[in-house]
């Protein structure tokens, strides 16, 4: 499940940043 | 426990918010003094804090059981986790202002006592109350320090099934016995909690980049267990069992279907009661309720 893996962590990196940002 | 607080940058908050609740607090509260007893604590940050844990307790139980994709799905989950801590770790170094090699000195500590608890093995310990009162104290102390879970260490230190049999208990026959084994657990999670929280408001407030240095260093520990791609072992506790007919509906029923053994807890068929009975129709077999928890993991590069 290498793709399950990389949605995680790109979702996991878009909602720190997108919290971040706000 | 603390990652998130953390991450959010409440953390120092926290720390003080839960350390307001003190002696004079217990006091004021057994002698109806309310309004004084309010007056010296957090009570808005925590009344706040505690009703967006318990939503999110629903939230994550109920409605996206997270806990049941842990085990279904670990990849995409562990990834969540792991890529919301990889930003924070970059987001939080550059809070920390001035950066310096002192701070990279901190951090590497933190790393490093970080990946050495997160890769203890679990040791046989002794089940006293004195040991029991040892291991809630110690588990609180990881559930307020960021990338380090107070579960885990229960694990490491062999009392998580214990501690979950005696919950097991609570509300049935041995309900005064099992209050009585988690008694000293409780015990020892209030004394921990409230000297660790001492402790680390102290470091705070006097050495605060240190400190958050040394705590960024734990999340950068706890990568190492995190990352998505791991060979997982499981360890079963049972939690529950009960006694049925061999030949009845529910047996007849788990042996047609067999339980899906990916699942954080399931039940499944024990052993027969008695298996010395002349007929099947006599025989009682036991239902037991299995819970499953990660107990090892190798990390792997896909």
């Amino acid at each position: 499940h290498f793709g399950h893996g990389l949605i995680g962590m790109l979702i996991g990196l878009v909602m720190v940043i997108g919290l971040d940002f706000l | 426990g603390g990652t998130m607080a953390l991450i959010v940058g409440i953390y120092s908050r926290l720390i003080h918010a839960i350390k307001s609740f003190d002696t004079r607090f217990v006091k004021d509260l057994v002698t109806f003094r309310f309004s004084s007893a309010l007056s010296g604590v957090h009570w808005r940050f925590m009344t706040v804090l505690l009703a967006g844990i318990f939503s999110a307790i629903l939230f994550f139980t109920k409605i996206v059981p997270l806990q049941v994709y842990m085990f279904t799905d670990p990849e995409l989950i562990y990834g969540l986790f792991f890529g919301l801590i990889v930003g924070s770790i970059v987001i939080l170094l550059k809070a920390l202002d001035s950066f310096g090699w002192w701070h990279a000195f901190y951090v590497l500590l933190g790393t490093l006592i970080g990946f050495w608890v997160v890769t203890l093995v679990p040791a046989d310990t002794s089940e006293s109350p004195l040991f029991v009162f040892l291991s809630g104290s110690i588990a609180i102390c990881a559930m307020v320090l960021p990338g380090i879970s107070g579960s885990y260490i229960l694990l490491i230190l062999r009392k998580y099934d214990y501690i979950l049999s005696q919950v097991g208990k609570l509300g049935t026959v041995e309900t005064a016995e099992g209050l009585l084994m988690i008694l000293p657990f409780v015990l020892g999670a209030i004394t921990g909690l409230a000297l660790f929280t001492r402790l680390l408001s102290w470091l705070l407030d006097h050495y605060y980049v240190q400190t958050i240095a040394v705590l960024i260093g734990f999340l950068i520990g706890s990568l190492y267990v995190i990352w998505p791609y791991q060979d997982r072992s499981y360890e079963e506790f049972i939690t529950e069992t009960e006694v049925i007919e061999y030949t009845g509906e529910r047996a007849m029923e788990l042996r047609e279907n067999p339980p899906e053994t990916n699942l954080p807890t399931y039940r499944r068929l024990g052993e027969v009661v008695n298996p010395n009975a002349t007929f099947d129709e006599l025989k009682q077999i036991e239902l037991v309720t299995v819970k499953k928890k990660l107990v090892k993991s190798d990390p792997f590069i896909p």
